[in-house]
């Protein structure tokens, strides 16, 4: 009753930029996975590697981040994510 | 039928495809949606409820066995969970070994090798699941475009008596679904009905009626049409199945950013939306079946879809992504004599005519915003109906089969209530 409620998404590509298969990448193909946490306040996606045999995600291995802060931005259209601001985001939230 | 020894409610479970949640009772104030309203206004309506994953076959294996997809391990279309991950419990079977009769109507599953090529029969379904005839014709040539020639677009509305069969899936599935309701009640059976409709998924497939609810004129473009700046590129979906289909491969759009002319962005959403009412329209048939076999008093209803869609927002269409246009979906609880006071002489569930009816502009159910998720669907539907409690899964959780990941919702709804 003291945590915050928190919706978990995830998503797989297979490559950082956009190819034919984006949308759709077979289990085989899958390269990277995009982790989500959604709470009343922001959206924080982590997108790190991912072994698609061992079904393990690297959370060393960091393509990408994204924060977006509900109140403000409730299309999710300024990606705040900012390396010197954020750096440790990841860490600390995972 | 079933065992008989059941104390519990009914079940019917309405789950659609690729609807997101622009519905009137969600504030939408384009959308015309009166039936799934008049539920809303009988329901406890989550309006911050996520999807785990923002495809057809992982979300769905997800929430019906109330594991996340690194359980599942379904990430794609080609895996069966029993085999591939761990030989997990269903929702309906979980109901299906409490003697209720377990039934699946159209899409519940995603058909194909992620639900053993028999909706996951007979593990989770008393009877053999049902498919409309016509899912067959859904992409084939059926569109008439401008040359007069039939093709596989991706906009199609159709004359209903001109298409093969002269039917239309959702159409089938709503007559499927009550003839099975007429069936179970003549028996007596405690029941748990699952209804899965195809619209709004790809091809706008509709009536072609379902058009005049929205005049193209009306149709505005989504509120940021464009790529974000910041967006890192692993994050945008190129929208291959949109590409695919004949009018929009017609538009010769660069790939993966070209953006779709603005004339055909509004005929998207204009298809999008007539899709909707139509879906609307055969939810509001089901409901008012249910009342009129005099089911609504003890019939739990629960409304989900598999996950949203992106309707241009970003520069982004279909699905595939994790933003919350394609994560957020409506999700809403029915629960007689909980979401509703006691019944009047007045019915419950009425067919709602969306061409004859201004539709609700805001939701008189009972709001709960805090962020849940789809994963919650099992262990809330089961302790609606009053099953043994489902246990939490322990990490990792490949050997349990029967355990869940998610949460039971209850607890929101009576915050929601008060």
């Amino acid at each position: 009753e003291n945590t915050e409620s928190v919706a978990y998404s995830s998503y797989p590509r297979p490559s950082d930029t956009p190819q034919w298969n984006s949308d759709l990448p077979d289990l085989k193909d899958i390269r990277i996975m995009g982790y989500s946490m959604r709470t009343s306040t922001y959206r924080f996606t982590l997108w790190v590697g991912y072994n698609p045999v061992t079904f393990e995600a690297n959370i060393t291995d960091i393509h990408a981040q994204e924060l977006y802060l509900v109140k403000t931005d409730p299309n999710q259209d300024n990606n705040l994510f900012n390396k010197s601001l954020h750096f440790d985001l990841a860490q600390r939230v995972f | 039928p079933g065992t008989g020894d059941v104390n519990g409610m009914n079940v019917l479970l309405i789950i659609v495809d690729d609807l997101r949640t622009s519905l009137g009772c969600y504030g939408d104030n384009i959308i015309k949606s009166p039936n799934i309203d008049q539920l809303a206004s009988k329901s406890v309506v989550f309006t911050n409820a996520y999807a785990q994953q923002a495809v057809c076959a992982p979300s769905r294996v997800s929430f019906l066995t109330g594991r996340r997809p690194d359980t599942t391990r379904l990430f794609d279309f080609n895996s069966y969970w029993r085999e591939h991950a761990g030989n997990y419990s269903t929702l309906p079977q979980y109901f299906k070994e409490h003697g209720y009769v377990t039934m699946s109507v159209g899409k519940v599953f995603h058909p194909g090798i992620s639900s053993n090529r028999s909706d996951d029969y007979p593990y989770s379904w008393s009877v053999r699941p049902y498919h409309p005839s016509s899912e067959k014709y859904e992409n084939e040539k059926t569109c008439k475009g401008k040359d007069g020639q039939l093709h596989a677009n991706l906009v199609c509305p159709v004359d209903v008596s001109e298409v093969p069969e002269g039917t239309l899936p959702d159409i089938q599935s709503t007559e499927e679904a009550i003839r099975l309701l007429k069936t179970v009640n003549q028996q007596n059976s405690s029941f748990f009905l699952a209804v899965g409709y195809h619209k709004p998924h790809i091809p706008f497939r509709f009536p072609k009626e379902f058009l005049k609810l929205y005049p193209i004129e009306n149709i505005s473009l989504a509120p940021d049409p464009d790529i974000p700046k910041n967006l890192p590129s692993v994050a945008y979906n190129p929208w291959t199945d949109i590409r695919k289909r004949q009018d929009v491969q017609a538009l010769n759009i660069s790939f993966p950013y070209g953006p779709v002319p603005l004339h055909f962005q509004r005929l998207i959403r204009q298809s999008y939306y007539a899709s909707v009412s139509y879906l609307d329209s055969q939810v509001g048939q089901l409901l008012s079946a249910v009342e009129n076999l005099g089911l609504a008093d003890d019939t739990v209803i629960a409304f989900a879809s598999d996950h949203g869609w992106s309707l241009g927002e970003h520069g982004e269409w279909a699905k595939y992504s994790n933003f919350d246009v394609a994560t957020r979906v409506p999700l809403m609880f029915y629960v007689p004599g909980m979401t509703t006071t006691k019944r009047t002489q007045q019915s419950i569930f009425t067919y709602l005519d969306p061409f004859n009816i201004e539709p609700m502009r805001k939701p008189p159910g009972k709001i709960e915003e805090e962020p849940v998720e789809l994963v919650s669907l099992y262990s809330t539907i089961a302790e609606l109906a009053q099953l043994p409690f489902l246990p939490d899964c322990p990490v990792p959780s490949f050997h349990v089969e029967l355990c869940t990941e998610g949460r039971s919702l209850l607890p929101y709804f009576d915050t929601a209530r008060k």
